[in-house]
């Protein structure tokens, strides 16, 4: 039945997945949430 | 990631830093409990192992790829991380795998649209050859949850991986579980055999109906058809979709004696925890007095016949409808699941049919909401309105329901999916804790696959925290109901309170919603549940020390020593032969008798040409000494022996 609206509060803020939390935090990691050490470039 | 040096054991040491929300931790037992059900994986708390995951709240959600064996290695679930899929996405990756797109053959499957990627990101386009990466002999996957979306990286509005067949254009960056290829690649990875808690699954197709037997003692037998006398016309596999498949279990009841029973035994298992949860869909057409119960058969030395058990007798009157069933089991034992079909008084016109059978070592999810002609609720519904599911009580007390938007909510085209509170008996509700503390709620559309394994359910779950307050309030969200909601009125007249709603607006996409078997024979079926999680909010106990076993795994005893632990500290024995024997911490050193004698004869020489040379040295020297003042005397002395 059609109620009044209650008060709801969105945990995503409509951040679809975790690319967008992360661009939206600023970060820069490498392929958008890996940890990559220079070692690793270096082997890669 | 190519090496078996970034391997983890199959049993993965974890740390949950202090930081860490507490729905997150609640959300990453549930992504273990995934990867436990579908493939060898296991996780475990830290207990001293030299590599362990520690798990904090970073700004995002990231995590290295492999085994990195530096002891701690971190892994963020930060604000906004705290779903199930991208929990298992960071797991993934620290278990050894890349993003999807980065394969070495990923240009035959996708075109990259350079042009389209903000400045600078181009980077996140990388891929490896086949010397670092190996796809595990399984094809590309545009289903994987590895896989970037579309959008991923855009300046614009044009997507920035194009997929060379287009259907899959939406199919990829799926964020709701495992797909078919995650697991069989991570299974091979990790060269699994069997996943950890998972039983059994049958949907009749087979005609072995996957090893299961009529029991002994009974008057009657469980048919294998694909449609009965009086219903059902269909399987709920199939839904009679394809031409000779699409068979179930069916147990008549049309003819026969009141009393009559037909026993369907599951094959022999072997239970690794001592509770279980059996899910199945069930289609009772025959009389209401009609009756299946579920029993176990258990097996143990002192009865190797087995013994039954009752467990539930499944109530309902009959309905056209496969309605789903959930029972908890609890055996520790060898066992058997026994589905007893028994007549009852009056006539009947059809009996009792089973279909899509699932055993689990899990919890069983609570409560069922199923929403039917679910496509035409999403396309009807105005964008921004809700619908809700009933009441449902928990075991704790609570009373809760789920808000579901499916054609989106004023912010967002996605479906949103939001939980409340709810006022519910006036006596218990005055004898709960208030705010409500610690209790996380999940709200999971099912994918209605045959088989639990390959299910890619869509699930969110949000907690109580008992310290949150309403937004510019100073009211507790989630508070009593009572206090805190707003008094709304059921379908059938009833008035009661609704607490806010907590969760989200991009739930998952119509177009997905659409995708799979979310939704089956025109239905969508929500499981929600509550659970307490409070026992998540106090630390991580650290481990005491570091076990005594471990610290020689620090050490390595050469020449076959032996690593044993001298009080607090481990040190090598070294072997010891007849006249010879190794030393030094590591016994890297060797000494024998014979060499004992050559040091001292050496030794001795040694000391003696020193001596001599030194002798010399002394006699040269006074000599010299003594001729010189000699010389400044005048020429010298002559000595006389004035006595004589």
């Amino acid at each position: 039945l059609p109620t009044s609206k209650v008060t709801e509060y969105d945990v995503d803020g409509g951040k679809e997945d975790l690319f967008a939390v992360n661009q939206a935090a600023g970060l820069d990691l490498f392929e958008g949430d890996i940890l990559y050490d220079e070692e690793q470039v270096r082997n890669s | 990631l190519i090496g078996d040096q970034y391997l983890w054991p199959t049993t993965v040491p974890y740390y949950f830093e202090d930081d860490l929300d507490i729905n997150a931790k609640g959300v990453i037992m549930k992504a273990f409990e995934q990867y436990r059900l579908k493939t060898c994986i296991d996780y475990k708390p830290w207990s001293g192992e030299k590599n362990y995951i520690s798990v904090f709240k970073g700004s995002g959600c990231f995590s290295s790829v492999g085994n990195q064996r530096k002891g701690k290695q971190t892994l963020s679930i930060g604000a906004g991380c705290d779903r199930i899929a991208t929990i298992e996405h960071e797991f993934l990756h620290a278990l050894g795998f890349w993003h999807e797109q980065s394969r070495a053959d990923r240009d035959d499957y996708v075109t990259i649209m350079w042009d389209r990627i903000q400045a600078g990101r181009e980077h996140n386009f990388n891929k490896y050859d086949d010397t670092t990466s190996s796809s595990l002999n399984v094809p590309y996957d545009y289903g994987s949850m590895m896989h970037y979306s579309k959008t991923a990286f855009q300046n614009g509005t044009e997507p920035t991986i194009v997929t060379k067949i287009p259907a899959f254009s939406d199919v990829i960056g799926q964020r709701m579980e495992f797909s078919d290829s995650d697991l069989l690649k991570l299974n091979r990875l990790y060269n699994c055999t069997r996943p950890t808690t998972f039983l059994d699954t049958c949907d009749f197709e087979l005609e072995n109906i996957c090893g299961m037997i009529q029991g002994q003692g009974d008057n009657a037998d469980w048919e294998r058809v694909t449609k009965a006398t009086g219903g059902p016309d269909t399987d709920y596999s199939n839904m009679g979709r394809c031409t000779g498949t699409g068979y179930f279990m069916h147990f008549s009841t049309v003819s026969g004696s009141e009393g009559h029973t037909a026993l369907l035994e599951s094959r022999l298992l072997y239970p690794n925890r001592n509770y279980q949860c059996l899910q199945f869909f069930y289609y009772h057409s025959g009389n209401p007095n009609d009756k299946l119960e579920i029993w176990v058969r258990e097996y143990n030395e002192a009865n190797p016949s087995g013994t039954l058990r009752m467990i539930e007798t499944i109530t309902g009157l009959p309905e056209t409808l496969w309605q789903l069933h959930h029972v908890s089991l609890n055996v520790s034992t060898k066992f058997r699941v026994v589905f007893k079909g028994t007549k009852g008084a009056g006539s009947s016109t059809g009996g009792l049919s089973l279909d899509d059978v699932n055993l689990s070592e899990t919890t069983c999810p609570e409560h069922v909401w199923r929403i039917k002609n679910f496509k035409s609720i999403m396309e009807n519904t105005p964008r921004g309105t809700a619908i809700y599911s009933p009441r449902f009580r928990s075991k704790y007390g609570y009373t809760f329901q789920m808000g579901l938007y499916p054609n989106g909510t004023e912010t967002s085209k996605d479906m949103g999916a939001f939980a409340s509170l709810t006022s519910g008996d006036d006596v218990i509700d005055g004898e709960l804790t208030w705010p409500c503390p610690w209790m996380q709620i999940t709200m999971m559309l099912m994918d209605q696959n045959a088989d639990i394994r390959k299910r890619m359910s869509n699930q969110r779950s949000v907690t109580s925290d008992p310290n949150q307050k309403v937004e510019g309030s100073t009211m507790f969200f989630w508070d009593n109901p009572r206090k805190v909601g707003m008094e709304v009125t059921d379908g059938d007249g009833t008035k009661y309170f609704r607490g806010p709603g907590f969760g989200t607006s991009v739930y998952l996409t119509q177009a997905r919603a659409l995708s799979r078997e979310f939704i089956k024979g025109g239905d969508a079926i929500f499981l929600l549940s509550m659970e307490d999680i409070s026992h998540l909010v106090s630390s991580q106990p650290l481990p005491p020390t570091t076990p005594t076993d471990d610290l020689c795994t620090l050490i390595k005893c050469e020449n076959d020593g032996v690593c044993v632990m001298d009080g607090v500290k481990a040190a090598c024995r070294c072997v010891v032969g007849d006249d010879w024997w190794y030393y030094g911490d590591r016994c890297q050193f060797k000494s024998s008798n014979q060499d004992g004698v050559v040091t001292a004869v050496v030794s001795t020489v040694v000391v003696f040409v020193v001596m001599l040379v030194v002798t010399v040295v002394i006699v040269v020297c006074m000599k010299k000494k003594f001729k010189k003042k000699m010389n400044d005397m005048g020429g010298g002395t002559t000595t006389q022996n004035n006595y004589a």
